[in-house]
């Protein structure tokens, strides 16, 4: 099914 | 001091029972703006997004920017004391830890008030980029619900595809494979029923199910869900809160091994 990703490494943290 | 009325009383319930399941704690941050909540669930797998503008209320003051934490499980709690056509009420000091919900019946006949202990939650709020999508289809919220339910039964990851032909869902498990293909319908007679595909560049992306399925418990709030991608990046799934505001749920992508 593939490797899952975090969000966190898509956005910036502010 | 935070005082904000809105008639819709309902449409915090169904943000909160939207996304209490993905979210235990989270910070309500209140500003002149409106109310919004950013969190993560618990896997930092996908990202709520949500907005209500002051504008939709029909009373809203807030002389400075405060953020409220709460047990969105014990919100929820609270929230479900109150009639489906109350009229809610929250009122908060500066530096208070807790916040006061009122309920109004519509015919004036019953005010209950809870007040919520709040909690110090640290979250980091991340930057959400404006992107330009290579495609965005605006379906029924039902059908996204159902398309979720369904592939479910037969596997764990969907990838979805978009193409000129329309948008497909493919899936795969022990049971065998399952495509659901939704195509622009823009003729349907009742509005409610129509899709809407705008394609820019063919993408497909993989996700998992249980996260997209998730997202569809927000189906109560809006009678469409939008669903945007572009290649490499997390989808956004949104809903409309009518015209007061958006929940946004972002789901990052599965990748090859």
């Amino acid at each position: 099914g593939g490797k899952q990703r975090s969000i966190a490494s898509f956005f910036a943290v502010q | 001091m935070l005082e904000a009325r809105l008639v819709q009383g309902s449409m915090l319930r169904k943000v909160v029972d939207a996304v209490k399941d993905l979210v235990s704690d989270a910070n309500i941050d209140v500003s002149s703006s409106g109310f919004s909540l950013q969190a993560m669930d618990t896997s930092h797998v996908s990202l709520i997004a949500m907005h209500l503008r002051a504008d939709a209320f029909e009373h809203f003051r807030c002389d400075r920017p405060m953020s409220m934490g709460m047990s969105l499980a014990n919100l929820a709690k609270v929230l479900k004391c109150a009639g489906s056509d109350d009229i809610v009420t929250l009122k908060a000091n500066d530096d208070g830890d807790t916040v006061t919900f009122m309920f109004e019946s519509p015919k004036e006949d019953r005010v209950s008030d809870f007040e919520l202990k709040l909690m110090d939650i640290d979250s980091e709020h991340l930057g959400i980029p404006d992107t330009d999508y290579c495609a965005t289809v605006t379906m029924p919220a039902g059908e996204y619900a159902r398309i979720c339910k369904d592939l479910s039964s037969i596997g764990d990851t969907v990838v979805i595809s978009a193409t000129k032909d329309g948008v497909k869902f493919t899936t795969s498990g022990d049971v065998g494979t399952a495509n659901v293909t939704v195509r622009q319908n823009t003729t349907a007679d009742k509005k409610e029923d129509q899709t809407i595909i705008d394609l820019k560049e063919p993408v497909a992306l993989t996700f998992a199910l249980r996260y997209l399925t998730s997202f569809a418990k927000a189906t109560p709030l809006a009678t469409h869900v939008t669903l945007s991608m572009t290649r490499e990046l997390p989808v956004m799934v949104e809903y409309a809160i009518q015209d007061m505001g958006h929940l946004r749920f972002y789901l990052a992508p599965k990748i090859e091994d």
